[in-house]
């Protein structure tokens, strides 16, 4: 008669079962920290291309020259406007620059196009793209001093950040480098 | 550069070295995709395009990037040998493609005023001493604009200075440009932190000696000529 080969099981030692246990979680834990890390806690930057108009601004070609006394007036009240409504805004930690790039003069307005650097964690973006829109659609609202401006004329798209430094790398007299500030 | 320090890369991105076979000459200033502004007297005795050349970066060499020149146009009433009229346009045979570390300088209006004792700033491989040693990282200096009738008063430079021309430096002396900035940007920035080209480095007697500082060919004096000549 044959006898059933009985196999006798041999269990892993209690120490190893631990250890493979310890391992496993190990693994998991830093997966999901780096998931968080990269997803929720890193910042990410993010470069952004508006416009908007200002309106009661008569016809000046001037405006349109970027080294002309006219577009750089109009130029640094519109990005005083924007640095201050950003730095008042519940996003002035994700805030970090914005230039006026160019201005078209039309009949009786100007369009001014401005480029915007935020950072904000991955997972946030959209959320913080709705929120920089809203600073800014409130900010063109907001008719204190001389400008009057169309809340309904903005436009705000993301671009890259190759597109970001084309853009103002075409303009004169800006640096990618700040140096330390100089004495004036 | 005398009493300057080292600039960062892409800190000063219209600074170019014009290179004559090869060699440092002279520094220029790039003001669009295609045209330089430079000194006159870079070119003394050898105005053959082919000659020169063009670099950008923040190292002479190896350059970060390199320009073939095919037309010099040097000012119609620069006469060699004097100091007036010292500026001249460079043509490059090809468009330079703006990047971070190389883009151009604003021009400019030729009305607009640049007051005595503003903040401006000096760039270039020049000398770190009057006939001494050359720099191998571009160098930067803040200096201030010097009134002209300072500048010319008798134990400084004894009304040589013109009104085409622009003193900047310290009546003290120490920090200055020297041999081989020429051509070089003279730089200013406005409240937007936006650069302007207020001077072209020119003459001085030695560097960052008192009472002698640095003269400057003053841009907005040739605005309209630069406009004419390049359209921009």
């Amino acid at each position: 008669m044959y006898r059933p080969v009985t196999t006798s099981r041999t269990s892993l030692p209690l120490w190893m079962i631990a250890l493979i246990v310890f391992g496993v979680l190990a693994i998991l834990g830093v997966t999901i920290g780096l998931l968080v890390h990269f997803l929720a806690v890193e910042n990410t930057t993010y470069n952004y291309r508006g416009s908007f108009k200002v309106l009661n601004i008569p016809y000046n070609r001037n405006y349109e020259r970027e080294t002309s006394p006219e577009n750089n007036y109009l130029s640094e009240i519109l990005e005083t406007k924007i640095a201050d409504a950003f730095h008042s805004s519940s996003i002035y930690r994700q805030y970090i620059n914005s230039q006026v790039i160019t201005l078209v003069p039309e009949n009786n307005s100007v369009t001014a196009h401005i480029w915007l650097l935020f950072k904000a964690p991955r997972s946030t973006k959209e959320n913080t793209r709705r929120r920089i829109e809203s600073v800014l659609h409130q900010m063109l609202s907001n008719h204190s001093g001389s400008l009057t401006t169309d809340p309904n004329s903005l436009r705000l798209m993301e671009i890259s950040k190759a597109d970001a430094e084309k853009i103002i790398n075409s303009r004169c007299g800006r640096r990618a480098r700040m140096s330390a500030t100089y004495d004036r | 550069v005398k009493g300057g320090s080292n600039a960062l890369e892409g800190e000063w991105p219209w600074q170019a070295s014009l290179k004559k076979n090869g060699q440092h000459r002279c520094g220029a200033s790039l003001i669009s995709e295609r045209y330089l502004v430079t000194a006159a007297h870079c070119f003394r005795m050898a105005q053959n395009p082919k000659n020169y050349t063009v670099s950008f970066g923040t190292k002479v060499s190896p350059p970060y990037m390199q320009h073939y020149v095919q037309q010099i146009i040097i000012h119609e009433d620069y006469i060699q040998g004097e100091h007036h009229d010292d500026i001249a346009i460079i043509l490059l045979t090809e468009k330079v493609i703006f990047k971070n570390d190389v883009h151009r300088v604003c021009l400019p209006e030729a009305t607009q005023i640049f007051l005595p004792g503003e903040g401006v700033v000096v760039t270039g491989w020049g000398a770190f001493s009057y006939n001494g040693k050359y720099p191998v990282l571009l160098q930067k200096a803040p200096v201030k604009i010097i009134d002209t009738n300072t500048c010319n008063s008798r134990e400084a430079y004894d009304g040589l200075v013109q009104d085409t021309m622009l003193c900047a430096g310290y009546m003290e002396g120490n920090i200055d440009a020297c041999q081989g900035d020429s051509g070089g940007p003279l730089v200013y920035p406005n409240s937007r932190n936006i650069w302007y080209l207020v001077g072209i480095v020119s003459w001085g007697v030695e560097c960052g000696k008192v009472n002698k500082p640095g003269v400057y060919v003053r841009v907005t004096a040739y605005r309209n000529w630069i406009a004419s000549k390049t359209g921009i």
